[in-house]
């Protein structure tokens, strides 16, 4: 049965997205059949891993929602032998309003995945920034929720309404939904608010921290324009390792349990 | 009459609350009567001028949006004299979903805002980071707006569906509906990626790229931990001067025409 993990975070730019695409590689390479959904209409993790926005002839995860195609016709394969993408499209944008008065619409993600829960080890879903229904629908789908936190100000303001509203899936919807974990990004030691912001968010947060920080480093800014994860783009560079590192620190995780 | 300007990008972490606050604050102090709607559930720009979010006895924009109460018993005074804030709340998180069933659903903040159209020079407005029905009242409210465009790869994949947006709007609802400009902002000059990303907007948008530049400043991001706009919190930094002088590049081709 595969784990369903999603990367969420209302605040905009905090590194969702490079996040889910390095996460997803990382996993790939450790040879863990891994499949990459795209729920963002900007379709940002499509374009990261290389995937054209909207799929093949329309087979993306718009339709798949909508019950016009089966999720199997919609997952492509990636440059990552073990990585596939089910891509975004940006009609996405439309989605939001056209669920509000769908039935069963804050499962209708959770039904569409089910058919490949067999098929994959680990499903990674990247989020738009916001706590619609798309990202409503990604945490009713999902085992865990793993938080990017980009150490500025903003970004920290944001966790309580984040928190609020994963308890309130928990209470209704999906009582099993985990904090996967908090992980602090786009992280520069040079500067004294990332060092405070980090502090602040271990007294509160405690051990739902990972150790493994993720440092501000151009080459994850970067490996997006050549549609490439950083680990085919620029292996060693500080981003693709810690992107490596966090992932083994998450698998550590679940093989301890 | 008020001028309406909305900041508005459907990519997260652009700088649209950065460019609101102190765009809002930079114009106050040259004088212009100045009112700063904060229509982003996260209410980052009700807090960057010290306001709380929710607004006091829960007079907020939301309320406002709902009919429920005018508009002049939301509005705040700020630290600056000629600033003025209309304060989000975190219930505008629901609003997307309260207005898809609601009459003249895009006309709502237009409607709300009129009657305080004399007593305003500039009307700024701040986006959540969507193309929902929040920025949709946004644009239909405003008589221009404004693109604050981050320099690196993912932010410039975005702007196709904003323009996209832009032109529906002004099709259907707001045929008037101007494009202010696009400001590059966070632009690190050591950076490669920001040289080639401000090249390839100014090729393709041409003069309706400002003049000035927003650079990376770490003042800027610190300011709103004081609740401060940065012409308050460091005057001198290169990030307020910044944003002084986008003002006034602004209000230059405001009073040319
Ligand atoms: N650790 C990092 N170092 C340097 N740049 C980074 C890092 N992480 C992300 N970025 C860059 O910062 C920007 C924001 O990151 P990203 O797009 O992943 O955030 P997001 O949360 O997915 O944004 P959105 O809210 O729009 O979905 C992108 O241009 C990305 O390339
Ligand atoms: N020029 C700058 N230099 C340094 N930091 C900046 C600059 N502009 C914005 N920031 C910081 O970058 C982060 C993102 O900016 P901001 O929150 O204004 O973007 P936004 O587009 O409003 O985000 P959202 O999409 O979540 O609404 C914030 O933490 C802010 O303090
Ligand atoms: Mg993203
Ligand atoms: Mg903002």
């Amino acid at each position: 049965m595969a784990r369903i993990l999603t990367i969420a975070n209302q605040k905009g730019g905090v590194g969702k997205t490079t996040t889910a695409v390095n996460i997803a590689a990382s996993l790939s390479v450790m040879e863990k059949r891994t499949l990459l959904v795209d729920l963002d209409p900007q379709a940002n993790a499509t374009s990261g891993v290389g995937g054209t926005p909207g799929g093949d002839a329309e087979r993306n995860i718009y339709r798949v929602l909508m019950g016009e195609i089966p999720v199997a016709e919609a997952v492509r394969a990636t440059d990552l032998s073990y990585l596939f993408l089910l891509p975004a499209s940006y009609d996405l944008i439309g989605a939001e309003i056209e669920l509000v008065t769908m039935e069963r619409r804050e499962r209708r993600l959770a039904e569409a995945l089910a058919p490949l829960a067999g098929e994959f080890e680990v499903i990674v879903i990247d989020c738009p920034p916001s706590l619609g229904l798309l990202t409503v629908n990604a945490l009713f789908a999902s085992d865990s929720v793993m938080i990017p936190l980009q150490c500025e100000y903003y970004a920290l303001e944001g966790l309580s309404s984040l928190f609020r509203t994963i308890d309130r899936i928990r209470e209704g919807m999906n009582p099993l939904l985990r904090i996967e974990g908090v992980v602090l990004t786009m992280f520069d030691a040079r500067n004294n608010l990332a060092h405070q912001v980090a502090e602040e968010a271990r007294g509160i947060l405690k051990d739902q921290v990972f150790q493994t920080v993720i440092p501000r480093n151009v080459r994850l800014s970067e490996s997006p324009s050549h549609g490439k994860p950083a680990l085919l783009y620029a292996v060693a560079s500080r981003g693709a390792q810690s992107y490596l590192e966090l992932a083994r620190e998450m698998v550590t995780r679940w093989n301890a349990k």
